[in-house]
């Protein structure tokens, strides 16, 4: 009983490649091997039979590259957007353990890893040995980033905004695109102030769409929440705002990948007074994950 | 109060014990987790001024442990990365700027990042704090861990390592931020609570005045820099403030915290702020102040004295006849200490000028008069002011004679009841046996015997 | 320099300074 033989999936410079961390959907946390759109993914499978002087026979063994986006909701369609296979070993009998290198070249990995609350995209391997009455699966997952790198014209968001007789502010963000490492540095300046102000914080808002149309999901989720002012300001105040992102769980805004789903994020300025009314406005700014400067360029043709 | 007070000091105990153990432990992020959650306790509304001030220092001292912890580990090479952004992580912004203070302070002592970078970030990013008490304290603790890292020198040393300028900058943001947030504290709360407030606000002024002590610190501060700098900016703050209490410490604070000669050299400045003061100020006490201050400069041991190119006596002649005229409901007795400190400047300052004593008792003489006084009672605050007056010559110049020489003495002292007049005519005579002063013509003689006519007739 | 970046904040005039609270 049991599976007669084990697979194992061992991927190229292991021991050299980063990993990175992706949440799984129980919400635990895994490091996976790191790879970038275009990059090679090769390696090695071994098949370990169970027992050494069985026989396992088998009607092809094959390993599949897959790009696969889950909505949690529709849990029977599976969109794979990227889907390559190679054929390990045509059908015949193992009597003894076995190994077959495998190599994807240049792999279009178009879109970032992503876990979400009602959506997941993911990439992974899968090795088939097809039998005759169960085939024996095995899964490698990878973790993929997209890197961008925006052009150094990156304006800033000032806006004024108010309550009329009542409060007006005027916001101001450096940038509108901000890296997952990078610093919000922003100010407040109050142009009337009639309220009676207790506090005022900046939330980072994440905003996952999951789906189209009318069945389109939408889930908020406030990652952050940074207190940038205590006590009530007056008339020409002027409050500075340092919020670095590195703290925080944030992925690249993602914008209806491959028409599924898509990840935004807000800056929301809430003020909240002495009776805990709260006061906000939010804007949407584009977060993207910058290249390390050490990493290693990316295989050519 | 005091329940939440010892609360409140339980939780820091807890959170400071954890804090120091963690860092025995060499575990520097658990540490400042845990003086994360003690700075947090600073959030608190719930506390009276006093019981604030309590939890402020307990919490300092705390700190101070963390900060000698940092300094150590990071002169022996032991430096955390990104500390000073690893500590702008905290969502709450009180413990994270009182974090952000106690790394700035350690890094400019390690000269990691340019020290007046350093200094005017930290100045700038405590405007966050608006609380006024909250405010108050956080930069009072900025106030006090910058304390011996200001620069004082009059150029760079070494490259963003900072002149005395930047020194000055620092500490006048963080006064007119400071004095704005505690001129604000009157507009907190119930209208009926007005009094307590004030109270209180009078327990926190030492905090404002702090920023005045520390600029009379800086060594490279020259009466030029002073006057061209320093005291303009004060003296722009205060003004506008437009609040009594502030008004009043403040210009008393610049008083006692600044050497004379830089007051000598900007006394016109100083007396034009005075004229534009809330009238709720009482604008004779500052003036006496610095009169007595000047005379006392003008007479130690030691002392050049007033340069005589500073008309001393005129100056303050001058803005004291504009206060009583810009001041109808200026007491008889205000009036007349005025006068009692305008005196003391003369006799100490020009002891050859018989005018001038003459002409502050022609002052007093008329202002009386104005006032419409005519009786004087004789346990009366103004009888015992005008007392203090008229003794004062008689003590520094020792010589009844000079007395009599006086057209506006005996006018001044005949205003005084029977029991007053005897007692400051009886002074006299003592005085003059004292010091064996001899009447040396008949004419003497009969002015004084008229100046002490009561104790004859 | 990242941990000391701050935008250039306009300067409140004296009369909102010490204003009472609107």
């Amino acid at each position: 009983f049991g599976p007669s033989a084990e697979i194992e999936i061992l991927l190229d410079g292991s021991d050299t490649r980063k990993t990175a961390e992706l949440k799984l959907e129980d919400g635990r946390k895994e490091r996976f091997p790191l790879y970038y759109d275009g990059e090679t993914v090769s390696g090695k499978v071994n098949v370990v039979l169970k027992k050494s002087n069985g026989k396992l026979e088998h009607q092809g063994i094959k390993i599949e590259f897959i790009g696969q986006i889950d909505l949690y909701f529709d849990r029977g369609n599976r969109h794979e957007f990227v889907s390559m296979v190679r054929e390990l070993a045509r059908p015949g009998i193992l009597t003894q353990n076995a190994s077959y290198n495998f190599e994807f070249v240049n792999v279009e990995k178009p879109y970032e890893s992503y876990t979400g609350s009602n959506v997941k995209l993911r990439y992974y391997l899968r090795v088939s040995m097809v039998k005759r009455l169960s085939d024996l699966v095995k899964e490698q997952e990878i973790c993929v980033h997209t890197l961008a790198q925006y052009p150094d014209l990156n304006s800033s968001i000032k806006m004024e905004v108010g309550i009329e007789d009542c409060l007006h502010i005027e916001f101001e963000y450096n940038k509108s695109k901000y890296h997952l490492k990078d610093v919000i540095v922003g100010k407040i300046y109050f142009l009337l102030v009639r309220i009676k102000i207790k506090h005022m914080e900046i939330q980072v808002i994440k905003r996952e769409i999951a789906g189209s149309g009318p069945n389109a999901l939408n889930e908020n989720e406030t990652l952050a929440k940074f207190e940038i002012m205590d006590g009530a300001p007056v008339r020409g105040e002027s409050i500075p705002i340092r919020l670095f992102l590195s703290g925080y769980d944030l992925t690249p805004t993602m914008r209806d990948i491959n028409k599924k789903f898509s990840v935004k994020y807000y800056l929301n300025l809430v003020l909240v007074d002495e009776e805990e009314r709260r006061y906000f406005k939010q804007q949407e700014v584009t977060l993207f994950r910058k290249a390390d400067k050490k990493r290693r360029p990316i295989a050519s043709n | 109060q005091e329940k939440l007070l010892d609360e409140a000091l339980s939780v820091v105990k807890l959170q400071a014990f954890q804090m120091k153990r963690c860092l025995d432990k060499a575990k520097l992020m658990d540490a400042l987790k845990h003086a994360s959650n003690m700075l947090g306790e600073l959030r608190t509304s719930l506390l009276s001024p006093k019981s604030y001030y309590e939890l402020y220092m307990l919490i300092t001292d705390e700190m101070r442990h963390l900060e000698l912890y940092l300094l150590d580990e990071f002169q022996k090479g032991r430096r955390v990365q990104d500390l000073y952004e690893l500590v702008q992580y905290a969502g709450n912004i009180i413990p994270r700027l009182y974090l952000l203070i106690t790394v700035g302070v350690v890094y400019i002592k390690c000269s990691e990042i340019s020290r007046k970078d350093i200094l005017k970030d930290l100045v700038e990013m405590c405007r966050g704090v608006q609380h006024p008490l909250r405010g108050l304290f956080l930069r009072n603790y900025l106030l006090q861990c910058t304390k011996n890292v200001l620069p004082d020198c009059v150029e760079e040393e070494q490259e963003d390592s900072g002149s005395v300028s930047d020194s000055i900058d620092f500490v006048l943001l963080n006064f007119s931020e400071m004095n704005k947030l505690w001129v604000r504290m009157q507009h907190q709360g119930h209208t009926r609570e007005r009094d307590r407030r004030e109270q209180e606000r009078r327990e926190l002024k030492l905090l404002v005045g702090t920023n005045l002590v520390r600029l009379s610190q800086l060594d490279t501060i020259d009466v030029q820099r002073y006057r061209s700098v320093v005291l303009p900016a004060v003296l722009e703050q205060v003004v506008n403030c437009r609040d009594a209490l502030s008004q009043d410490y403040v210009m008393e604070c610049i008083i006692q915290v600044f050497p004379d000669e830089y007051h000598l050299a900007t006394l016109q400045d100083f007396l034009q702020a005075c004229a534009e003061l809330n009238p709720a100020v009482p604008v004779k006490n500052i003036l006496i102040s610095l009169i007595n201050r000047l005379s006392a400069f003008a007479t130690r041991d030691g002392s050049n004295g007033i340069p005589s190119d500073i008309p001393l006596f005129d100056f303050f002649s001058e803005q004291i006849a504009k206060i009583i005229e810009n001041k109808p409901d200026l007491s008889p007795e205000d009036l007349v200490s005025l006068q009692a400190a305008l005196t003391g400047l003369a006799l100490g300052v020009y002891k050859d000028r018989e005018d001038y004593v003459d002409k502050v008792l022609e002052t007093t003489n008329s202002g009386l008069d104005k006032l419409g006084v005519e009786h004087i009672n004789d346990h009366s605050n103004l009888s015992r002011e005008l007392m203090k007056l008229l003794k004062l010559p008689i003590d520094l110049w020792n010589d009844a004679l000079v007395l009599l020489r006086l057209r506006h003495y005996s006018p001044l002292l005949q205003r005084l009841d029977s029991p007053t007049k005897k007692s400051v005519s009886a002074y006299l005579l003592q005085n003059m046996l004292n010091n064996g002063t001899l009447v040396p013509s008949s004419e003497q003689v009969e002015q004084l015997l008229d100046l002490v006519r009561c104790l004859v007739a | 320099a990242a941990s000391i970046q701050r935008l250039q904040h306009k300067r409140q005039t004296l009369e909102d300074a010490y204003s009472p609270p609107a």
